[in-house]
């Protein structure tokens, strides 16, 4: 088969090259598929898988050596390599074509499953190279492929999955550009009928990203090849922001869950994302009433089951018990050691738990706020079962575990929705009620660090700053932290001033 | 207060091999379709300022342009995006393509006989062998080869 | 304090979509129409 193979490849490669060839080589198609057949490649799905494999790792290996050819210039090389390769391409996407009937979307779909490279070698440039412009032929306007769109959206979604960068790193860089390259984002999230598998399919692939860097970012260890990831990882999400921001809006629950608390700016960027069709009001505007807003009571898309997400199921029911019936008691006393991993310092608490409990019950408590006919205000929040779990929080959590809690919290304070507000008014609860400067210390904290990187700002987070700065409720200005140090105080009058 | 946490051998392990990619970074014109000419090949260069120039997908920015500066997009930068701007363009500046002669027409004068299959008179074309816009007269423009 | 990202080489307050004409995570430049594949009548195809 090896030798077999091997002619028949460098035959193709020969036929694509040939004028006579036509745009899309179907001319030199139909002679070469009799000699496949001549050859017994195509008597069975297993033989033709084969037959793929080696290819691949003939294309692989000429640009292995093209690569490693001394002196030669990258665009040499490249114009060996796409010789082949682009060859290569065009032969699977016309054997995927034509195969079985045009209606029969399973046959062409297991045979690009099968098509796939099983294993990922250090240089990206031959996979990257059969990956991309397997994509955009496949995406080229064409009958058959339209009918089975989503299937080959989701092959190639699944395959870009597999290798994800922490499963096969020397391909991080190509990964990247796959997933932002123009002709992908397009199809994946402009064009697909589909679009909410579609989205999904990508927001998975972007939690991909995240889950890779994350033990980087959060040791602010940054070698060159991180920061270039890193700095690529920032344009692709301008690039979302900026075109989808429905889609950071619908999953940014998901992605905060994997973002590292200290990576202040990507987080402030997933979180300043607002649906296109709302105008935002001005938040410095003096005398804002955000109650009356026309969206303020709309409940945000969250396209995570974040509920599902509180493990163990016991946990789960207990806390359901304690929002409905506010007992027993212990429940509380109990709760912080039940989000407890481990006494490490830095790695003390399970934070996709706890942000799901934050937000399980802060959409509890939005349901029975608004089951009474009331929106989230101060007197609308207190003494209620969602309350007591989070003053308890609270004050029974240590500074670590206080601070992932009013993470969890500030998370939630982004465009204007049921969510920012009921939030916001609980955050602003706590600070004016809470019975140690530490914790509004801890909240001052909180959202400072996320008011003095660069913007962009989450519209939520302005708005709660500014009222616990501006409102004589929360005597913010007399507190002993705020004078502790010169520069803290230039700073806090600094972003005040910006503020108003 | 998180502060950080040891790397696993396993994150030590990706790292090194991200740093071995970095060295092998992709490079433009990996994710494009092959070009004949001008691929887009990134080659060191003083470092002229690269400020954005003007919106460049803007079709105005196209009809500035002097025909023989569309004719060289049109064929020097095939299967493109350009190339598909210069085209209008060159529609909207009374340029017909012939799609057998593979070259841009333009009327000199009205066209002596007009009928439903073809129009004949004199004619200025752009000769891409010779690069140069020439006279063509009593020429056959049949309709058949309009695009 | 994160990148200033007016840097990036985005240009945020276009209208137009910015992922149509995205090069790529290492690119500081947009693509030029001349980067960007287009599927242009057959005939088009001169070479």
């Amino acid at each position: 088969l090896h030798e077999k193979t091997e002619y028949l490849l460098r035959e193709w490669v020969g036929l694509y090259h040939q004028p006579a060839a036509g745009r899309d080589s179907s001319k030199a198609f139909s002679s070469f598929v009799n000699h496949m057949s001549l050859h017994g490649i195509l008597k069975t799905d297993e033989l033709i898988t084969r037959f793929f494999r080696l290819c691949t790792e003939m294309c692989v290996d000429l640009c292995y050596r093209a690569l490693n050819e001394p002196n030669q210039s990258s665009t040499r090389v490249r114009f060996q390599c796409f010789h082949t390769l682009d060859a290569f391409v065009r032969l699977i996407v016309l054997l995927l074509k034509h195969s079985g009937d045009s209606t029969n979307t399973v046959t062409k779909v297991n045979l690009l499953n099968k098509a796939y490279i099983r294993h990922i070698e250090f240089h990206q440039l031959p996979y990257h190279r059969i990956f991309i412009m397997l994509f955009i032929e496949l995406n080229a306007p064409e009958v058959i492929f339209d009918a089975i769109n989503l299937q080959i959206l989701q092959a190639f979604s699944n395959i870009l999955h597999v290798l994800r960068p922490s499963k096969a790193p020397g391909f991080a860089f190509a990964w990247l550009e796959i997933i932002s390259h123009r002709v992908f984002i397009g199809r994946m999230l402009a064009v697909s009928e589909n679009q909410k598998q579609a989205w999904g399919m990508y927001a998975q692939l972007i939690v991909d990203l995240f889950n890779f860097l994350a033990p980087f970012l959060r040791n602010a260890d940054m070698p060159k090849p991180t920061q270039l990831l890193y700095k690529g990882t920032m344009r692709v999400l301008l690039v979302l922001l900026h075109d989808f921001p429905e889609l950071l809006c619908d999953y940014h629950y998901t992605f905060c869950d994997v973002i590292p608390s200290n990576c202040i700016q990507i987080r402030n960027l997933i979180l300043s994302a607002f649906p296109r069709s709302m105008r935002l009001p001005d938040p410095f505007t003096p005398n804002l009433k955000v109650e009356h807003l026309p969206d303020i009571n709309t409940p945000p898309r969250v396209m995570t089951n974040f509920a599902a997400l509180i493990q163990p199921v016991q946990l789960r029911k207990d806390l359901d018990s304690y929002l409905k019936t506010r007992s027993p008691v212990t429940f509380l006393s109990d709760l912080r050691s039940r989000l407890q991993l481990s006494n490490t310092p830095g790695m003390k608490y399970n934070i996709p738990l706890l942000n799901s409990v934050v937000l399980h019950v802060g959409s509890q408590a939005i349901a029975h706020i608004q089951s009474k006919c009331q929106t989230p205000s101060t007197s609308a929040i207190a003494h209620s079962s969602h309350m007591d779990i989070f003053q308890n929080l609270a004050v029974d959590l240590d500074t670590e575990g206080r601070y992932l809690f009013l993470n969890a919290m500030v998370n939630q304070l982004r465009y204007p929705n049921s969510h920012t507000h009921y939030f916001s008014c609980t955050l602003l609860y706590l600070f004016a009620e809470a019975n140690t400067e530490a914790i509004q210390e801890q909240i001052t904290r909180v959202l400072l660090e996320r008011l003095i990187v660069n913007r962009p700002h989450p519209w939520g987070l302005l708005v709660t700053f500014i009222e616990l700065i501006k409102s004589p409720l929360y005597k913010f200005w007399t507190h002993d932290f705020v004078h502790c140090a010169p520069e803290i105080e230039k700073l806090l009058e600094s972003v005040a001033r910006s503020c108003i | 207060p998180l502060g950080p946490v040891p790397l696993t051998p396993e994150h030590e392990f990706q790292l090194a091999m991200l740093e071995r990619a970095s060295r092998r970074m992709p490079m433009l014109n990996d994710s494009e379709k092959f070009r004949e000419y001008l691929p887009n090949n990134s080659c060191p260069t003083k470092l002229y300022p690269q400020q954005l120039i003007p919106p460049l997908q803007a079709p105005d920015f196209f009809s500035k342009l002097e025909p023989e500066t569309l004719f060289f997009v049109f064929y020097f930068m095939e299967g493109t995006k350009a190339q598909y701007l210069a085209a209008k363009a060159l529609k909207l500046k009374s340029w017909r393509f012939h799609t057998k002669y593979l070259m841009w027409f333009q009327r000199h004068e009205e066209p002596r006989a007009i009928t439903e299959e073809f129009e004949q008179g004199t004619y200025i074309f752009f000769d891409y062998e010779r690069w140069g816009q020439r006279k063509k007269e009593n020429f056959k423009f049949e309709y058949k080869y309009l695009e | 304090p994160g990148i200033d990202l007016t840097t990036l080489g985005l240009n945020l307050n276009q209208s137009d979509t910015l992922y149509t004409s995205f090069q790529s995570p290492w690119s500081e430049l947009p693509c030029k129409p001349q980067d960007i594949d287009y599927h242009v009548p057959n005939e088009y195809l001169t070479n």
